[in-house]
């Protein structure tokens, strides 16, 4: 046989490596997504932490639909974000069904029966927390899951509480951005002085490192029970009695009255043209109108795709500055409208209002905050 | 408060903004029952008439899905309070109209607007155009809490893009 030079066993290597590299590529494909190498084929969650992205993935994949892997993945982010959200709050959801009606589903907390005599008094003059039980609304969270679950959902309701029970009772190491928040000195102090250091502080009730575990066993049973017996045990049973008594404990207001009446709002999204594009977002009192009322404005400029210049990239962000300026001043016309003028947010979505408030908006200089109506602003919050 | 959006092989679509308010809540934790309560209650200050029972108050929070003519679908919400709809409204610019990849146009720092119409550069933000913005007279303010993070799933060249922020550390999942 004869032998190869050189120069052809340089080509064969050549060859061969780039086999492999195809094939290590073929795989990854399979693994992601048949095709997908950058992204995913079927199905996807994108949450706060990868394991509860993780969890609403493993949902989708037993058959679940992206409801079951929506509520699975909030339930999770309660015990890893519990800075962030749980049980005892309000959420806003959009759904798309497969005709592309878009549904928005509001369980958002709203005011108790009773409620603190001039509570507004209470209102911090500066930026701070607002802490203490006379600022709890009543809680929406779990009759929310129950209406789009009962609607949307293939999984039993108990299989999308499973993974959270395991995590809360077993516990996870200090999740790392809870961690990150908590080393901050505020927040250490924010929950060694509060009711919160039950769970979030180790034996010496100092608040809990990077290196510690993090359980929740009185959640995990609640959750277990709630599993077992529907959002009715929150809302008409015994765990809704527990948590009436330890609130009207703490010296709030709320009772198994505000629980029992809670309901879901369900509506229409509001849908507005953005060129070829469609938003739905959900109407008042949710901040969807003013962010249609700002892209409104946005959308006829023009738009260098691509790598703008300097020059144009100044030009963008001050039209962008602008508009919020004015979207800032007309913050006051977000209410609940079933409580206030049904239309106060209207006319954010009005093209004739947008392209109105465009013309003021002036190509290089700005204005005085009343030119916005930006009148005794609220405070900002970091949520 | 946290975003969760998901989108299944049904092309069932979920746009999910959740919350207990301000970090903790109320910082009032029930023991009998291991909850967390919200505060949702302040987000009516600065309000001058009477609060009624059932009301909701004013919220940032906009989960949102957008649609083209061509198909392509996208869920997108954000947290972080006030920041709320900038961090979103610029991450759809980006994505819409800059063409930037969804990653990309979730990860670019932003501008944030606060209710006294100082702006306020998230740190990374490009100096050049720091400097422009400035010498057209608006106002640089102090601002040192950027907790925006926005969540988002789309369709993107026959794939399905899902990004978690990577300010909370968020990594998103899939098949």
């Amino acid at each position: 046989m004869a032998k190869c030079k050189p120069w052809q066993k340089c080509c064969c290597i050549f060859l061969a490596l780039i086999c492999a590299a195809a094939l290590v590529c073929l795989c990854i494909a399979t693994i992601v997504g048949e095709g997908c190498i950058s992204g995913f084929k079927h199905a996807a969650v994108a949450a706060d932490s990868k394991l509860c992205s993780d969890i609403g993935k493993e949902m989708l994949l037993q058959g679940g639909s992206a409801v079951d892997g929506a509520i699975a993945a909030l339930l999770c982010t309660s015990v890893v974000n519990p800075q962030s959200m749980g049980i005892g709050g309000g959420s806003i959801l959009a759904i798309r069904n497969k005709t592309g009606n878009v549904t928005v589903y509001n369980f958002r907390e709203t005011v108790p029966k009773s409620f603190k005599t001039n509570l507004l008094s209470d209102c911090p003059k500066e930026f701070r927390f607002s802490t203490g039980s006379q600022w709890i609304g009543v809680p929406g969270e779990l009759r929310g899951y129950e209406a789009v679950h009962k609607l949307y959902g293939k999984l039993p309701w108990a299989k999308l509480f499973e993974p959270t029970i395991k995590l809360a009772r077993k516990g996870i190491p200090m999740p790392p951005y809870l961690s990150q928040i908590m080393s901050h000195s505020f927040v250490k102090m924010h929950v060694e002085n509060s009711s919160l250091c039950e769970v979030l502080c180790n034996k010496n009730n100092v608040s809990l490192g990077k290196e510690e575990i993090l359980k929740f066993p009185k959640l995990a049973e609640t959750m277990e029970t709630i599993a077992k017996q529907g959002a009715d045990a929150f809302y008409n049973g015994k765990i809704g009695q527990d948590l009436i008594q330890d609130i009207k404990n703490a010296g709030g207001t709320l009772s198994m009255e505000d629980l029992r009446s809670f309901k879901v709002q369900v509506e229409n999204a509001w849908t507005v043209p953005l060129g070829n594009i469609r938003m739905h977002i959900p109407p008042p009192p949710s901040g969807g109108p003013l962010l249609a009322f700002i892209l409104g404005i946005m959308k006829d400029y023009p738009f260098t795709a691509g790598s703008p210049n300097v020059n144009e990239k100044i030009q963008m962000y001050h039209h962008y500055i602008e508009a919020v300026k004015f979207a800032n001043g007309q913050k006051k016309s977000i209410r609940d409208p079933i409580f206030s003028d049904r239309k106060s947010a209207n006319h954010l979505v009005d093209p004739s209002f947008i392209n109105r408030i465009r013309k003021m908006i002036s190509p290089n200089s700005t204005h005085e905050n009343t030119y916005y109506n930006n009148v005794e602003p609220p405070f900002d919050n970091f949520g | 408060t946290t975003h969760v959006s998901v989108m299944d092989q049904n092309g069932l679509v979920v746009s999910a903004t959740s919350t207990i308010n301000q970090l903790f809540g109320g910082a009032v934790y029930s023991p009998r029952t291991g909850i967390i309560l919200n505060n949702e209650l302040a987000d009516f200050c600065k309000r001058t008439t009477t609060l009624q029972a059932g009301e909701r108050p004013p919220s940032s929070m906009a989960p949102t899905i957008l649609e083209s003519k061509s198909g392509g679908v996208l869920a997108i919400g954000g947290s972080g309070g006030s920041m709320i709809t900038t961090a979103m409204a610029l991450s759809i610019i980006n994505h819409l109209w800059l063409g930037m990849s969804l990653k990309d146009a979730i990860a670019a720092p932003i501008v944030f607007v606060d209710s006294e119409n100082q702006v306020n550069f998230e740190k990374g933000f490009n100096e050049n155009v720091r400097d422009g913005l400035k010498a057209f007279g608006h106002k640089v303010g102090n601002w040192n809490f950027f907790l925006n993070v926005v969540n988002a799933v789309g369709t993107e060249n026959g794939c399905i893009s899902a990004i978690s922020d990577n300010r909370k550390l968020g990594k998103s999942a899939g098949y």
